[in-house]
């Protein structure tokens, strides 16, 4: 049975879709049979694999609203041989859609229930909001990685989102752990950047991963080449640090 | 009568809020009676004026949802002469209780109605989202900037805003019109950042601020002490390209 694993934070822009992408990649290419799930309507992670949003049949939208078969929403074939269940535009209005169900919480634990016998991780890339669909994504999970830029404001953000982490833990899923807080973004000439890093070693030691991944253009350009960077320039500095994070998951999580 | 003006953009991460907050400095000190708004559950632009949202009687809210007070809510006396209405956490949830509210779309301009006539300038920072909150921050405003990215993701997302900002023109707001596209964290030696200005430059010139922020550590550092680069190091790359913008703005649009 999978581990299933969300990415997350609300503050924006702190590289949760770059570590979705080619935390798969490397994943998938160490041997544990991987999904990435995009539950942002920004479809971001969908693009980083080189598909375009636009021109599915469905997305998550049709299974989690429309009760569409999860096996026809599923992308297979895909870079590093991750399989990929794509997000959409549609998906922006999902939170009043999602109130109108039953139980709009665990939507997608039921409709992952199909396929995860497949899988050996499950990734979700999650949007930059504490909303419905973020929610679901914590309701479907057993692990969390919080990746965290070294600045002012994604610090100011942690205790609020470890503050929701508890209470979806108590009212939705008992079983919802932290697998760990991933510094992104590293630059170490900034004072700044190791400032808050020796912050956050100071107050969450224990659930920092020791892998950091560092500010490196690579990772940037690679989804407008449809591959992670752990394909599109496997010896780049930032692909690197996502084969070593790779395994020290499969070492500490799996 | 005051230019109220949205920064938005659902991509995270752009620099809305140092725009929010550094914009809104700069034009005060030129001498623009100016109001910023902090429509973000995250209150990072409550942050950068230095305000503990923890600490404060009453926030956006409780005018919003409880129909408290404006004046209550509004804090003066900031850095700059600026004066906040401050976010608070516990608008995370403010979708569905503004859903339950009469014209749950237009709750802000209303709010705003009591207090507008003592400013030449309303700055809204939206959160990172196309929810409830940022639609009422359209539906409140007459003009809108953009703050992006030079990078792939920012630049895929650009298309979704605008037809985004032509529905809430259709549906709510008929007034609402781009004052700009502002280039943020730009970085000259990068491939992919002048790749991407290009693309801007292509198909949204006319739409583009001739002001471009560069990546400067000095806009990251200054929220950690609690006022805005303009005010915190004034001679900074960054502080001046704030300047420059707010001359820029008040030329254009003002
Ligand atoms: N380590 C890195 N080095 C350089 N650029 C990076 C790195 N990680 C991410 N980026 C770039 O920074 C931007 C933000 O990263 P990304 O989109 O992954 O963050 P996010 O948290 O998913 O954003 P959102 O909140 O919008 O979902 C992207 O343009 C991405 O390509
Ligand atoms: N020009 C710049 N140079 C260097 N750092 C910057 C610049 N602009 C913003 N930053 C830093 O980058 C991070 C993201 O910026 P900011 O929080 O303003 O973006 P945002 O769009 O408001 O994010 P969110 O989507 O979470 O609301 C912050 O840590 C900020 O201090
Ligand atoms: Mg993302
Ligand atoms: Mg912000």
């Amino acid at each position: 049975t999978p581990r299933v694993v969300c990415i997350i934070n609300q503050k924006g822009g702190v590289g949760k879709t770059t570590t979705a992408v080619n935390l798969a990649a490397a994943l998938s290419q160490l041997g544990s049979r991987t999904l990435l799930v995009d539950l942002d309507p920004q479809a971001n992670a969908t693009l980083g694999f080189g598909v375009q949003p636009s021109s599915l049949r469905a997305s998550l939208y049709d299974s989690l609203v429309e009760d569409a078969s999860i096996i026809e929403v599923r992308v297979t074939g895909l870079a590093a041989g991750v399989d990929l269940l794509p997000a959409h535009g549609d998906m922006t209005g999902m939170d009043v859609a999602l109130q109108a169900l039953e139980s709009p919480q665990t939507r997608l634990k039921s409709t992952l229930a199909d396929i995860r016998a497949d899988y050996d991780v499950i990734l979700i890339d999650c949007p930059p909001t504490l909303n419905q669909l973020s929610i679901n994504g914590l309701g479907a999970a057993s692990g969390i990685i919080i990746p965290m830029q070294c600045e002012y404001y994604a610090l100011e953000g942690l205790s609020a989102l470890l503050d929701t982490i508890d209470t979806v833990r108590d009212a939705v899923n008992p079983a919802l752990e932290i697998d760990g807080i991933l510094r992104t973004m590293y630059d170490p000439r900034s004072n700044l950047t190791r400032d808050v890093s020796r912050q956050l070693v100071r107050y969450f030691d224990r659930l920092l991963f020791r892998t950091v991944i560092p500010r490196n253009v690579r990772l940037a350009e690679a989804p407008s080449h449809g591959e992670p960077a752990t394909v599109y320039d496997a010896k780049s500095r930032g692909a690197i640090a996502y084969q070593a994070l790779a395994v020290e998951y499969r070492r500490r999580c799996l």
